[in-house]
């Protein structure tokens, strides 16, 4: 033995990179599944302290909670799926889709994966695809401009992706209509109602002078929604006071007509002030120059348009509109295939999601990317710290978490932020029709 | 993946541009463009007041 083990020449073989891959996934799956059990127990225990009636009410308040594991209920599937480490496999999705492709293999493989996936490749900006160094920035690709008019009609709401409409309707009592069998409660889809009757940035009662001196009126309660008294005072700028009327159209004149139509608004507000007054002022113009249809019955709708893989994964702004709060739900990965739609109720309250709360000219309206195993991340263009599927995710909720324990409130499930910067005087972020408001990426 | 538009808009009534009625006209509410389960482009309408 000790001589053929001399003799032998030695030869090191590179380990096939899907083996070790592999051995990765297993690994990180045992760690999980650790954690996991680990995190039961100690929920476990904590639930028969509570029995016993150990601690002080007080005690218990202030103890930050730990994020409960989501256990969805449905068929055996569903629960299998449930005990997998869905965060923990995207990650390694979008780790492995970020590896280098070898230059010669790139064409041949995305052609590949645009046969399987029906990805037409005429549309797709580059045409020279070994600019794509891996599947991640081919799945994030642009399109060509001027490749998809958008309906020229005004009043249109267009559709925000590439994709496929799921559900649309209307509505009711607070419900998200039946959804291929399952119904969602607004309120666990968005966080809580919608901004305009519990907007906590709003102040309470009367304009109020914020840090620039600025009057900033009061966002109508429940039942006043958007009746703005004409001749109200709106706000201070640079010592000329604008009511509504003249906020489009300058400061009164000594008849107390509006002196200048709304193209020659006063040069004090910045360009970007103007625009995204004009999205919420044209709106707004039609409030105070005719009966304003809110005073016409309104109702709640909404649509589930579903992004296929091999669709173009960037969404863009359906309407002229403000987003004024983002509420991040860090959630889990569920895949949102129409499959596991139809065997998990409330998926979409269950997944991680991005829910921008803001306004357009008709009232309310809110835009929710959801997450799924295979592109985890979601990205908005104008929200420098928003971190989806990734560790800094659980962290920041599990911090929103502790600030409302701290509070002594529920935790909320979601961190939030507020838009402002667009405009002085209304705050929130202004979005053009057909601007690109950010996308879907691998992982 | 997937996105969901909740949104306010003034209630819809069955009319539409059949009707002859022109565009920006008070008259109507809100009117879907789509069917459920319908492919759809980015820029395409959902529906239109």
């Amino acid at each position: 033995l000790r001589t053929s083990l001399r003799n032998t020449k030695v030869e090191w073989k590179p380990i096939p990179v899907a083996l070790g891959i592999g051995f990765l996934g297993a690994v990180q799956f045992y760690r999980v599944r650790q954690r996991e059990q680990r995190r039961q127990i100690e929920e476990d225990e904590e639930a028969r302290s509570q029995d016993e009636g150990h601690g002080s009410e007080e005690d218990e308040k202030r103890k930050p909670k730990k994020r409960k594991r989501i256990k969805p209920s449905g068929p055996w599937q569903v629960q299998v799926m449930s005990t997998l480490p869905l965060k923990g496999i995207s990650r390694l999705w979008g780790r492995f889709n970020e590896l280098q492709i070898p230059y010669y293999l790139r064409v041949p493989g995305f052609k590949l994966y645009s046969w399987v996936f029906g990805v037409n490749l005429s549309e797709v900006s580059e045409s020279d695809l070994h600019i794509y160094p891996n599947l991640a920035a081919f799945f994030y690709r642009t399109l060509k401009p001027n490749i998809r008019p958008l309906d020229p009609r005004s009043t249109a709401l267009l559709s925000p992706a590439d994709g496929r409409v799921l559900q649309m309707g209307m509505i009711q009592h607070g419900e998200v209509e039946q959804v291929k069998g399952m119904t969602y409660t607004l309120e666990a889809l968005l966080g809580t109602e919608p901004p305009s009757a519990s907007s906590d940035s709003a102040p309470a009662q009367g304009p109020k002078k914020d840090a620039q001196g600025l009057k900033r009126h009061a966002l109508p309660k429940e039942g006043e929604e958007d009746i703005i008294t004409s001749d109200e005072e709106f706000a201070e700028v640079n010592g000329i006071s604008y009511t509504l009327p003249n906020l489009l159209s300058g400061p009164k004149s000594q008849g107390g007509t509006p002196a200048m139509d709304a193209s020659t608004t006063p040069k004090s507000l910045s360009e970007t002030e103007v625009r995204a007054d004009l999205a919420l002022g044209d709106g707004r113009k039609q409030l105070w120059s005719s009966p304003t249809p809110t005073q016409a019955a309104t109702a709640l709708y909404y649509i589930v348009v579903y992004l296929a893989p091999g669709d173009y994964h960037r969404f863009h702004s359906p309407t002229s509109w403000v987003a004024e709060k983002r509420r991040h739900f860090a959630g889990e990965l569920y895949s949102v295939s129409p499959y596991l739609q139809r065997t998990l109720p409330g998926l979409f309250t269950l997944n991680e999601r991005v829910v921008l709360l803001g306004r357009w000219r008709w009232g309310f309206f809110s835009f929710t990317p959801v997450g799924a195993t295979n592109v985890g991340s979601i990205k908005i263009n104008f929200d420098r710290e928003l971190r989806t599927n990734s560790l800094t995710t659980d962290t920041a909720a599990d911090r929103a978490a502790e600030e409302a324990a701290d509070r002594g409130e529920p935790n909320p499930g979601f961190a939030e932020a507020t838009y402002a910067g667009a405009s002085k005087l209304l705050g929130g972020h202004a979005l053009r029709k057909g601007e690109e408001m950010g996308g879907f990426q691998l992982g | 993946s997937t996105i969901v538009m909740v949104f306010e808009a003034p209630k819809g009534s069955r009319k539409s541009f059949d009707d002859g009625w022109e565009e920006g006209e008070r008259k109507g509410g809100w009117q879907w463009s789509v069917q459920k389960g319908q492919k759809i482009k980015y820029g395409e309408a959902v529906g239109w007041v």
